[in-house]
């Protein structure tokens, strides 16, 4: 709506804007416990698939993106008012859980559902 | 804001971010004894009842709690024989609350059979709780989210409402106290065993189930919030009449 009727914001395209593979978007990553070096107390799982998001946040945000209004905003403040507002980052958006088997440091053994440890969708803001 | 004295109370607390206790356990750095035999084998199996092989919670998952853990006796004392009965004090250290959490059961797993070389003993648990009532589960109990027998010589016995009623809320440091009692198979000559080389956890272990408290303590303060607001409102109003 703004590039449309303001002359001084132009309506740059998608192409412009980085090509279609280097948008914001989930990217998989599986990592063990050994790699992350807590396996002396992570009994289950071995492997853990937490996600990354990465990827160029262009200013005509897709609508799957669940971009706020407010990543818009910054993006052209970047733009047209001041470089040293930075772009929107390509971040995790909704997450989900994950159950650990572990050993706690008196030797209980704890079963415990962790929120907010896989990334499941990305969003720009 | 002026309304809801209840709710900013909420935000100032300290302990409520859940997920930084995974950082705490994270920090250190050195290999933590890992409880072996029965114990494990039991948690691992409740782990995959929970979950799939990414760790993902199972949508039909019947364990009823977001955590669960098993406690080892921290201390057992062996008292002298007293007559067919062989009895073992066992100790259980309860760590301190967490805000975030509520303990919603509490069970303790024990052997109610013991085979060893000379002897073959029956055993049971009594809570050294006054006025304290357990529960045993019955083999066929329908819906119980508890975990099938995975061995013929254990047993488990609801102890839920010892435990809330009568320990859970004390300040300071808690421990739960349990009579590991066995008796020898009648018709046997009664001998005095020795305990020696039996760790307390082979004979028994506790389970804590807890559930967040986040979303009903906050339930229980939008609540009470609601309920101020709407006192308070009542009174403007019967005064706006007057």
């Amino acid at each position: 709506q703004a590039c449309s009727i303001a002359s001084d914001v132009p309506c740059h395209s998608q192409e412009h804007d980085g090509s279609i593979n280097n948008q914001c978007s989930l990217h998989p990553y599986k990592v063990s416990f050994h790699q992350l070096g807590w396996d002396h107390w992570i009994i289950a799982p071995r492997l853990y698939t937490p996600n990354y998001c990465k990827g160029f946040c262009s200013r005509v945000l897709p609508y799957g993106l669940n971009s706020p209004n407010h990543a818009i905003i910054q993006s052209l403040v970047n733009e047209l008012v001041n470089h040293s507002v930075p772009q929107p980052s390509c971040v995790p958006y909704k997450f989900l859980p994950m159950s650990i088997l572990l050993v706690e440091a008196n030797g209980s053994i704890l079963y415990k559902e962790y929120e907010g440890m896989i990334a499941q969708s990305c969003t720009c803001r | 804001k002026a309304g809801w004295p209840s709710i900013t109370r909420l935000a100032d607390d300290p302990t409520l971010p859940l997920n930084l206790d995974l950082a705490k356990e994270a920090s250190g750095k050195e290999m933590k004894p890992r409880p072996q035999g029965y114990p494990l084998r039991y948690m691992l199996k409740l782990y995959q009842r929970s979950a799939d092989l990414h760790g993902h919670p199972r949508e039909n998952r019947t364990i009823g709690a977001k955590m669960v853990r098993l406690v080892k006796p921290s201390a057992n004392v062996v008292r002298p024989l007293r007559g067919p009965w062989h009895v073992q004090i066992l100790d259980f250290p309860l760590t301190s609350n967490q805000v975030a959490y509520q303990l919603i059961r509490a069970t303790v797993v024990y052997r109610h059979q013991l085979h060893l070389v000379h002897y073959h003993l029956s055993c049971h648990v009594e809570p050294w709780i006054p006025k304290c009532l357990a529960k045993h589960f019955p083999s066929s109990e329908a819906g119980s989210s508890k975990l099938p027998p995975m061995s013929k010589a254990w047993t488990e016995m609801d102890i839920t409402h010892c435990v809330q009623q009568r320990l859970w809320n004390r300040k300071g440091r808690r421990i739960l106290r349990l009579r590991f009692m066995c008796q020898q198979q009648k018709g046997s000559e009664v001998l005095e065993f020795q305990w020696h080389g039996m760790s307390s956890l082979d004979v028994a272990f506790l389970l804590l189930y807890f559930n967040d408290t986040d979303r009903s303590v906050q339930a229980k303060l939008l609540a009470q919030g609601q309920e101020e607001l709407t006192d308070r409102e009542s009174s403007v109003l019967m005064r706006s009449a007057r």
